[in-house]
This record gives structure tokens, sequence and C-alpha cells, in this order.
């Protein structure tokens, strides 16, 4: 792990005699491959490190017992400080129907995350209604009505078509039935896709979303920036879902969507099953990028 | 990379930058880029551009890509099995396999083994139909070996040619459910000889270091063949190829580049390396 690493190198730098700054530096080093390793991006490691040397090269490291810990703390609050330091909430419109929307790229897990947030909602006394926007993907749909089925919360699909016209008429129908949240799912769709990105738009547009969720696949690497940058841009994102952390990817991915959007990251997908979806706790994710 | 002119530090950072940058992975970077100025001195290289050349080759040349196991008639069926984690883009691409071998004239037939997932049969249906071939599935929730079992048995019943068993998406540190992937593996085994002639880890191009451990787990449990890589029409270059052809001796076969049914080529390593820049 990276404090056995700064353990290590401490002990060798320490037997030399009294820490320099640039002991530090070398240590700084450590941590530079540590969260390349952990897939963040490069950029925001160069940010991160220049953020905290200033504490790192400080009495507080230089003057320590234990310099290898002063310097995991260092780096721990740093982090934990990056991704936002609390646990953002999903925000509901006071009067009619929230619209929650969820994009990203193909394959993140935006139709399951849809299930897991509507079986939430369900179960928190709010009357969620699913909308299958997914016009293109092969049996999306089929997908989409098969979850709703097994979280008992209904569908509102129109087969293919505009996906702009069937979130509006969802929007028509929630209003009239007394739907509290819709919850739009959309294909997957490259961020360098124009006129996919431009749909997005047009959904945003006619709907107002309260919630534009990016769903992010926590195994992604250096092109989490890009990716988050451009829907941020395009669609002024409310925050982030990262997927799939039930398996052994680092998760830097994370750190990197938050520190270019400053969206916070409200929940984590930790398993395929319609229960598996957790609010995001900073601490652990950190714990878990510092490996 | 390419305006700059001299070989100086900027431009061995900006090389370095490139690299990690498509997900090549700290090691590998700086290895590649310490074998360079090495190159560099030997070769009395003075030009940035002279570097890239020098990258291009000897990258384009490190990478293997050997053809997929070739469709012997003798052997009937000839199998592939299609694995890999969630979404990464497994039952698309045998949608685009399975259309290219009809092309050919083969018959094929797909089997629908992802018992578990909202739709995943109802999807290779559709990849069925847009491409012609016979498709074998079980209800939702059923035992995925049990699919394999009857689909290879009705593939030979009928002299098929070709198979694609589609799995369903795992993470590779589920242990149950690479012990389920190592059960499917044996009823093909015993099904046919010498199947599967192909077992392809299906690698999503957005993918971090991860992909690394995606392939040597995947590979312990189930002998992998080679690689698709797919997503590759995005912003990702999937560089960590490089580290796992080094560790873990697995050529890339194909390329996905879209999600269109002719949205799939076999890959090829001078215009991967190309596309870097
Ligand atoms: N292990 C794990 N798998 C997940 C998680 N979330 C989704 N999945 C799986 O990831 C795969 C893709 O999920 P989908 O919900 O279809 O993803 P999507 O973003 O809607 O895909 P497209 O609509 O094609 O863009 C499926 O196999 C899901 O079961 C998670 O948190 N953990
Ligand atoms: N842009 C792009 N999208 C792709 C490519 N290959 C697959 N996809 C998309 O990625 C998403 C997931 O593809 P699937 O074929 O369902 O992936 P899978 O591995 O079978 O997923 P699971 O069975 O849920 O694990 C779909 O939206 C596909 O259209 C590709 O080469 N490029
Ligand atoms: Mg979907
Ligand atoms: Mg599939």
């Amino acid at each position: 792990t990276l404090s056995d690493r700064l353990a290590a190198i401490f002990q060798r730098l320490r037997s030399r005699g009294k820490l320099t700054e640039s002991d530090v530096s070398e240590v700084l080093r450590e941590v530079r491959v540590a969260l390349l390793e952990a897939d963040v991006n490069l950029g925001v490691v160069r940010d991160f490190i220049a953020a905290i040397r200033e504490r790192a090269v400080g009495a507080e490291v230089l003057e320590s017992l234990t310099p290898a810990q002063a310097v995991i703390k260092i780096v721990h609050d740093g982090l934990i400080d990056m991704l936002g330091g609390t646990t953002e909430p999903l925000h509901f419109a006071p009067t009619g129907p929230t619209v929650i929307m969820l994009v990203g790229l193909q394959g993140s897990g935006k139709t399951t995350q849809a299930a897991k947030l509507a079986a939430r909602l369900r179960e928190a006394g709010r009357r969620p209604l699913l909308v299958a926007c997914d016009v293109y993907r092969p049996a999306a749909i089929t997908q989409l009505t098969t979850l709703g089925e097994q979280v008992d919360v209904p569908v509102y699909e129109e087969g293919a078509g505009d996906p702009v016209g069937i979130a509006r008429r969802a929007l028509e129908q929630a209003r009239r039935v007394g739907n509290s949240v819709v919850l739009l799912d959309t294909a997957g769709r490259l961020q360098i896709d124009e006129p996919l990105m431009r749909e997005l738009a047009s959904l945003k547009a006619a709907v107002s979303p309260l919630e534009s969720l990016l769903v992010v696949d926590a195994m992604t690497g250096q092109e989490a920036v890009n990716v988050a940058k451009t829907f941020d841009e395009r669609l002024a994102l409310t925050g982030m879902i990262l997927t799939k952390l039930d398996g052994d990817a680092r998760g830097g991915a994370a750190l990197s969507i938050r520190a270019v959007t400053g969206k916070p990251i409200k929940f984590i997908g930790v398993g395929e099953k319609v229960n598996a979806l957790e609010e995001f706790h900073p601490d652990r994710l950190v714990s878990r990028i510092l490996g | 990379l390419l305006g700059r002119k001299l070989l100086d530090d900027q431009f061995w950072e900006e090389l370095e930058e490139t690299l990690i940058a498509a997900d090549f992975g700290l090691p590998t970077t700086e290895k590649i880029v310490g074998d360079l100025k090495i190159a560099a001195q030997q070769q009395n290289l003075t030009l940035a551009d002279d570097v890239i050349r020098v990258f291009k080759t000897d990258v384009a040349d490190y990478i293997k890509h050997p053809a997929m196991a070739p469709v012997a008639a003798s052997t009937k069926p000839h199998v592939v099995l299609v694995v890999g984690v969630n979404g990464s883009g497994k039952t698309t691409t045998i949608g685009k396999l399975a259309a290219q071998d009809r092309k050919q004239g083969r018959s094929v037939m797909l089997v629908a083994a992802d018992t578990f997932r909202a739709a995943a049969a109802d999807q290779l249906a559709v990849w069925a139909q847009r491409s012609g071939a016979e498709l074998v599935r079980h209800t939702e929730g059923g035992d995925p070996a049990a699919v394999v079992f009857d689909g290879l048995a009705a593939a030979k019943a009928r002299g098929i040619d070709v198979v694609y068993v589609d799995t369903a998406g795992r993470l590779q540190t589920k242990h149950n459910l690479m012990e389920e992937l190592k059960k499917i593996r044996r009823v093909i085994e015993r099904a046919v000889e010498g199947a599967p002639h192909e077992t392809l880890l299906v690698l999503d191009a957005t993918t971090g270091q991860n992909a690394l451990s995606q392939a040597k787990l995947f590979h312990d449990a189930t002998n992998l063949t080679g690689i698709v890589l797919t997503k590759l029409d995005g912003t990702a270059k999937g560089g960590i190829i490089i580290a796992i052809m080094d560790q873990v001796d697995l050529p890339v076969k194909y390329i996905g580049f879209g999600e269109k049914v002719d949205q799939l080529r076999p890959f090829d390593p001078r215009g991967y390396v190309e596309a870097l820049f």
C-alpha cells in the first residue's frame, strides 16, 4: 500500500539524518505513482500534488516522529477536500414532479442505476416513474420494463420514437397521475457525438431536470476528465453516480470527475442487483484510492 | 507533440504525458520512454519526428495480433466463448462477428448464456435476427451452463458452422461468478472436441489500469486466446493493452469502433499506433 511504501522510504531517508524538503519531494513522487496507478487523471494528480506540497514540506512532516503517517494524513485530508468533504443528497422540487436525467457513456450502468434509484425512491415513499428514452439499443426498453417490474415502479415507454417527445409526454402523464419523481434513462453516447449530445441538450430544455446525473464506471481511465468535462459543459450536471465499485478498480476516476466539474458524486453502484446503491462517502473512496 | 522539433526535456515530458493520457500506465510509459532515450542516443537522433517514428515502428512491431483461429470445415461447430466485465460490449461484439460469418456464407448460432441480466437474451435475439443467426435461449434466471449444453447439442444436430456463446458480464474478482465461467467452459469442452476454439475477452477501451487485472484473472479462469478492444470510436485509446501483452501475453484480435453491425475490424497495430498521436 502507499503507507507501506512511504514508511519504507522515510525509514531510508531518516537513516541519512534530518529530513529535508527534497526528501519529501521524493515522497511526493511516490504519491504521484500511487494516484496514477489508481487511474487519477495526470493533470488532476499534478494539481493535487501542487496543492499539498506546502504542507507536505512543512514542519508537520519534517519534524514528525512518524513522517510517513504525517504525509498520509495530508494526502488523505487533501483527497477528502477534493471530493467535496460531505455527502450531497438528491434535490427535489417543492411542487410537481422532480425530473432526474441519467446520462453517460455506453455501458456505464445508467439503466441499472435508474432502476436502483427508482427502488430507493419508492421505498422512501415517493412515487417514481421510469422513462425509456433509449430508443436505440436493442431491447433497451425491455430491459427497463423488466427492471421496473422487479422494483414495482411503472415504466413509461413508447417504443421507438423521439426521446424528447417521449420525455415530454412522460412528464405530462406524471403530472396527471401524480408521480413525484420522473427518472429518464437515456441512451449511452460518446461525449464527442455531436448529434447525440445535442439530443441531450434538447431533452434537458424540454423537461428541465432538477438533477442531471452523469453515470461513470469506476474503472474508467484517464479519459474520465474529458468525458465529465464535456458532459458538464453541455448539460450543467448536478451530480454523478460512480458504478461497479464492487470490483477492485481503485476508482481514481472519481477524483478526476469531481476535480474537473466541481459537481458532487451522489451515489455509488456496488452490485448488479437493484438494491446495490449506496450514498457516496468520500472517506471510504479515499481509502480505496490510496490502496 | 507533433509540432515539436527538438529532442529537449519538454519533448520527453510531453511524450510521457501522451502515453499516460492514453492509459499506457506509468510503468509501461517509463519503460518505453527509457528505451526511446537509449535508441535516440544509439542512433544519433536529433529530431522529435525521428523518435516518434521509432516509437511507432517499435510499438507496432511489438503488438501481437494474430488472426482468429480459422474456422475449419472439419471441426463443427467452431465455438467462440465471449467473456468480460459488465457493459464492455460482449453482446454487441457477438452480433458483429455473427454478421461477418454470415456474409461469408457460414451458418451461425448464438447461445444466450447470460441468464441473469434483464433482457440479455432479448438483446442477443435482436442481433440474431439482424444477422440471420439461430438463437438458443432459456428463461431468465436459469442455469447458464444448461443453455450452453442445449445450445451446443442443437448446433451439432443442425450442422451449424460457428457458435458464439454470450456470457453475463462479471467483475473478475467475484469468485462464484468466475467459478460459473469455469463450469461453462467445461460444458463446452465436453460437448465439442477442441472447443472452445477461441475465448475472447471483450475489453472497453475507456478502462484504466483495472484492465490488467481483468486480463489476468479471466485468463487464469478460462484460458483466453485474444482480446476485442471496444469503443475505440471514443476518445480513450486503451493503451493498457501494451501492458497486457507484456504481462499476460495475449493478442488483440479485433477492435470495435461503434455500435453498428459493421463497426468491428481486425486489429491493425500500425493504425492503432498512428491514432495515438
Ligand atoms: N458489478 C456491477 N455491475 C453493474 C453495476 N451497475 C450496472 N452494472 C452492470 O453493468 C452492465 C451495464 O449496465 P446498464 O445499466 O445496461 O448500462 P447502461 O449505461 O444503461 O448501458 P447503455 O444503455 O448501453 O449505455 C450490466 O451488466 C449491469 O448489470 C454495479 O454497480 N456493479
Ligand atoms: N461507441 C461504442 N459503443 C459500443 C461498442 N461496443 C458496444 N457498445 C455499446 O456498449 C453498450 C454495452 O454493450 P453490450 O453489448 O450490451 O455489452 P455487454 O458486455 O454485453 O454488457 P453486459 O452483458 O451487460 O455485461 C451498448 O450501448 C453498446 O451499443 C463500440 O465499439 N463503440
Ligand atoms: Mg441503458
Ligand atoms: Mg451482454
